[in-house]
């Protein structure tokens, strides 16, 4: 029922940055040790509130396995232009 | 709706199929565009018209990786599809991804659905985090008609209604776990962890969780109906059975026992019953009782027949449930039975009933099981 998280930390941050580059507008380029990364921290509390998880601003099991869910590629928050 | 609320100014909006994918003959194709359509003009005075050629606001294609439009696909899974909202040139325009596999029933995706949901974006509506919506943005499979309340008040916000349109009957929005009002279809354990079922949604309440995941019965059990009603863990048998009218299936884990549905009859019920409104095996007697109307009967999971002397009335068994209003309940919505206690749900109550003591001894909010 829950897919396997990634072993590798690097991968399962990876992902978190894709995903919410892509679908929250996080910048390229803005962010610094993931552990200090205050941009990424809040994008995560955006995505977490917007899909009713509990708001960590973490990449805890159950942000990724919505992460990985097969999903629609319009972006919740940025604004179209 | 998107910011600024772009929308088409005028109800009738243009759509040009570009390319087809090839997992799907092209009638089918054209069925799913066109079924996706109305989805959403049975609900608002749009009407949409196809073109065979030149520029269509809806510009409708299947395209993998970069695409033309600098928003690449992702190859398999991941990204299913996206759209642009209503506007010149881009607006409007819905493509595919051509490296997932396409369907027309509940196996990979199902075109419709994905179709269904994009037009939305189409026709100005953005993303909602009601799991039960359309515009939810993770793919789920549903039959029926596929907008639910949250959706159709989006869309009207926009357009406004159908005046000619047929009742339609909308998705019912997800329920809210800590409404003081929710009662429950169903719960049961499943492995450790507790299922609690209600309409179309079941919660998830993991031991390891910090808060109950909700999702949509089908699109966890696409061959489960929409609704349960009752349902409860053998853990010795490591067996699960949810029933539904006068059908019950089996689960081992998550996944569905071959032979299943059965007929609630076999358990030796008799023809008369058409529902159970709960069941809960009692671990330290082996009995499962099975609650209909306001009466429940004992079945013997061992030698898999019903014990002598049932049915037996709910109120004369079970007394001292009582509603704010003084009434006695006689009925019961769901069970559960655990160290000693059974827990029986009615609307938005449970009741701790000692076996022991043979008395109530604690009410409680449905939902504290929900940790509200």
């Amino acid at each position: 029922f829950t897919k396997p998280v990634p072993a590798n930390k690097t991968d399962t941050w990876l992902l978190g940055e894709r995903y919410l580059r892509r679908f929250y507008g996080m910048q390229p380029g803005l962010l610094g040790n993931p552990k200090s990364s205050d941009v990424m921290t809040e994008k995560i509390r955006a995505m977490q509130s917007f899909f009713k998880l509990e708001v960590t601003g973490k990449l805890d099991d159950n942000t990724l396995e919505v992460m990985k869910k097969a999903r629609c590629g319009v972006p919740e928050v940025a604004e179209y232009n | 709706l998107f910011p600024r609320k772009p929308k088409w100014q005028n109800t009738l909006v243009t759509f040009r199929v570009t390319n087809y994918t090839p997992d799907l003959e092209k009638e089918d194709v054209d069925r799913a565009i066109h079924n996706a359509l109305k989805v959403w003009s049975v609900v608002t005075p749009l009407k949409f018209k196809r073109l065979r050629e030149g520029i269509a606001d809806i510009m409708i294609s299947f395209g993998r990786r970069e695409h033309g439009d600098h928003n690449p696909f992702d190859g398999p899974e991941g990204l299913l599809a996206h759209a642009y909202p209503p506007g010149i040139g881009i607006g409007g325009d819905t493509h595919f991804d051509e490296d997932e596999i396409w369907t027309k029933d509940s196996h990979a995706y199902n075109l419709f659905l994905v179709a269904a949901h994009e037009f939305g974006h189409a026709l100005g509506m953005a993303h909602s985090n009601d799991p039960g919506s359309l515009m939810y943005p993770v793919y789920s499979y549903t039959s029926g008609f596929p907008l639910s309340e949250d959706d159709i008040k989006g869309i009207q916000e926009l357009y406004g209604p159908n005046p000619d349109h047929k009742k339609v009957k909308p998705q019912p929005e997800a329920p809210k776990k800590c409404d003081p009002e929710l009662s429950i279809d169903a719960v049961t354990e499943l492995r450790g962890e507790v299922l609690i079922f209600k309409d179309r949604y079941f919660w998830r309440v993991h031991p390891q969780f910090t808060e109950p995941e909700l999702a949509l019965i089908q699109s966890t059990w696409p061959q489960l109906p929409k609704k349960v009603n009752a349902a409860y863990e053998n853990s010795e048998k490591d067996i699960v059975i949810i029933f539904s009218g006068i059908r019950m299936w089996a689960l081992n884990g998550y996944t569905l026992v071959p032979g299943y549905p059965k007929y609630i009859h076999t358990l030796g019920l008799p023809k008369s019953i058409r529902k159970i409104d709960a069941a809960v095996y009692i671990s330290d007697t082996g009995k499962t009782l099975l609650f209909t109307d306001e009466e429940y009967w004992s079945y013997n999971e061992q030698s898999g027949t019903m014990d002598h002397g049932y049915p037996r009335s709910i109120k004369d068994d079970f007394p001292g449930m009582q509603e704010r209003d003084g009434d006695e309940v006689d009925e019961v919505d769901a069970a559960t039975y655990k160290n000693g206690y059974l827990y029986l749900y009615h609307e938005n109550l449970q009741y701790e009933y000692s076996y022991n003591r043979r008395k109530v001894v604690r009410m409680m909010k449905a939902n504290d099981l929900l940790n509200c």
